[in-house]
């Protein structure tokens, strides 16, 4: 077997949701309400960590390291 | 990697041997008490160099889709998985989507998603994704940044926001917001082995040229400049995967193969390879 080195290749997930609780989606932030805890919970399943983030009116972006 | 949130959408992106997958579990239950629901899903990938260092439930593609079959809950009951092939070999394009009844035709008709995978890349542009020996001690952000300005990734779209990170001892990801787009390149530079990605999104309505499509790609490509590329492009409208080849062959590379099909809350996903045309 080839020895293995780094693998470049990525997965991709992309996850949409909606809700009908007119107060969530009144404040237009609905996931971005997730706390930094709660992300990491979901980031630590996928063997990830937060290396760097920056974040606009629109939505959050967040470098990850394996 | 990148992780993306937006109100009502996430999207993951990770390379390495991650079990991407298992993150499904959580968010769904983090949404929830958030009062949201899944609608929708969709998973993609190349074909991985190294297939047999990946951890279940990524050791094929039929265990990723057994995995998104069992996991994705019942009223996401339009799916479709499909492997896309190509003429080159073992690089195929892997697609799985589900959603509900009220989702299968994609709201946004003109935004689209593009995923360009490039491999052997031309080594004086790798070699800037490499830290001097012992790191130079910078931290991450310096020496990322550092990256972004050598390479002329800061060019990409310079009305962009950037967040970037150099990796020891070599490597390199960022990330790029502008209004509600983001842009992300991921490039581990090794030699043999050495890739790079890029992704955006856009709209066929764009018409200036720094968020054109056209313009975007080639000024990502040439970053690299890659012996050869596979390009994936997703969108409810048949206007932007023309646009790919248009934005490439002026810049050395040749459409080897395109195949196209259709799933459910995407829209048309169509997979073209470019290799970099003989001298």
């Amino acid at each position: 077997m080839a020895m293995s080195g780094f693998e470049g290749f990525e997965k991709r997930l992309e996850l949409h949701f909606f809700g009908d609780d007119p107060a969530m989606m009144g404040s237009n932030l609905g996931l971005r309400l997730l706390d930094f805890e709660s992300l990491e919970q979901v980031l630590n399943a996928v063997q990830c960590t937060v290396v760097s983030a920056v974040a606009n009116q629109y939505f959050d972006a967040y470098v990850l390291s394996e | 990697s990148s992780l993306f949130v937006y109100p009502t959408k996430i999207i993951i992106k990770t390379c390495g041997t991650t079990q991407l997958l298992k993150s499904i579990r959580p968010l769904i239950h983090h949404a929830c008490n958030l009062g949201l629901s899944l609608c929708s899903c969709r998973y993609t990938r190349g074909s991985f160099i190294f297939p047999k260092a990946q951890p279940s439930p990524h050791t094929s593609f039929k265990e990723e889709v057994l995995y998104l079959e069992d996991t994705v809950p019942d009223n996401l009951c339009y799916r479709k998985a499909s492997v896309m092939p190509s003429k080159i070999t073992n690089h195929s394009w892997h697609v799985f989507t589900a959603c509900d009844e009220s989702h299968i035709i994609p709201s946004d008709h003109d935004i689209y998603t593009v995923e360009v995978c490039m491999t052997d890349l031309d080594r004086a542009s790798a070699r800037k994704f490499f830290l001097p020996p012992g790191g130079g001690n910078k931290s991450g952000d310096v020496a990322g940044k550092e990256m972004t300005k050598i390479t002329g990734i800061g060019e990409i779209n310079p009305r962009a926001m950037i967040c970037d990170f150099a990796f020891d001892p070599c490597g390199y990801s960022m990330n790029g917001i502008h209004n509600d787009r983001y842009s992300t390149i991921h490039v581990t530079p090794e030699d043999g082995f050495s890739y790079a990605s890029f992704e955006c999104v856009g709209s066929i309505f764009d018409d200036d040229d720094i968020e054109h499509l056209v313009g975007t790609l080639r000024r990502a490509v040439q970053v690299f400049r890659p012996a050869s590329l596979s390009v994936s492009t997703t969108c409810a409208s048949h206007e932007v995967w023309p646009r790919v080849a248009h934005a490439l062959e002026p810049i050395g590379l040749k459409c080897r193969s395109c195949a196209a099909d259709e799933f459910p809350s995407a829209g048309s996903i169509v997979f073209q390879t470019f290799t970099a045309r003989r001298k």
